[in-house]
């Protein structure tokens, strides 16, 4: 899996 | 979550609830930076553009409304509120916004992690978060008399982010693809930033007299 570009923090 | 991040985003709430609560309460922005402010609702607007559309959890939500809310309102004390703006030193608040703002958006157009307009928006904001406290630093050691209240609010907006680079340590060994290295290094550098404030908060503390920055 790529760097996941998802951002869950703030 | 893990606990330091929780702590993270605790200390950057009460950072920006003291200074709501200072301007609020006395009425007064001395020895606030406008431009600081502005740059943090601007980091705070190109970072959550996706609060409506990607919905990660209630908690991340509600933090990223107040986060904006009181950003917002900040500058719209200093700028509209009659009384507030009286007490805004504007000809020693000079430091040029684009100085900041133009270097960050070259440098998150050519160092992201993903190529659209959101990443690209979102590391922008990262890069402008890292030097956003710039002006306010300058603004005090023009203005040399740092109020305990302005004090608080920078040690508490430079301590979240050291809050943060423990969280991306603890990050990096118990979640496996966890990578985000333009994060930890913007993260490093602004904290990096309020060494020298937080030198000299501790040793006025230490000393127990007030805070003085060097000229």
């Amino acid at each position: 899996v790529g760097e996941s570009t998802e951002h869950d923090e703030l | 979550m893990n606990i330091f991040r929780l702590a993270g985003d605790m200390t950057h709430l009460f950072s920006v609830l003291v200074l709501l609560l200072k301007i609020h309460t006395i009425k007064s922005c001395a020895g606030i930076s406008l431009k600081t402010q502005e740059l943090y609702a601007l980091v705070f607007t190109t970072r959550y553009l996706d609060i409506f559309t990607d919905f990660i959890s209630l908690y991340n939500t509600v933090m990223k409304l107040i986060f904006l809310g009181s950003s917002f309102s900040i500058v719209w004390y200093i700028r509209r509120h009659k009384i507030v703006r009286r007490s805004y030193d504007k000809d020693q608040d000079t430091f040029r916004h684009y100085f900041l703002v133009i270097p960050c958006l070259v440098l998150a157009v050519f160092i992201n992690h993903k190529f659209t307009f959101k990443e690209v928006m979102w590391t922008f904001s990262l890069y402008l978060e890292a030097v956003a406290i710039l002006p306010q630093l300058v603004l005090l050691q023009r203005t040399r008399n740092i109020d305990n209240l302005t004090g608080q609010y920078v040690f508490l907006l430079g301590a979240y982010r050291a809050l943060y680079i423990l969280n991306w340590i603890y990050r990096h060994f118990t979640e496996p693809h966890y990578v985000h290295w333009i994060t930890w290094i913007a993260g490093v550098v602004q904290t990096l930033l309020y060494a020298d404030f937080f030198y000299y908060y501790f040793q006025s503390w230490k000393n127990n007299e007030k805070l003085q920055l060097p000229a």
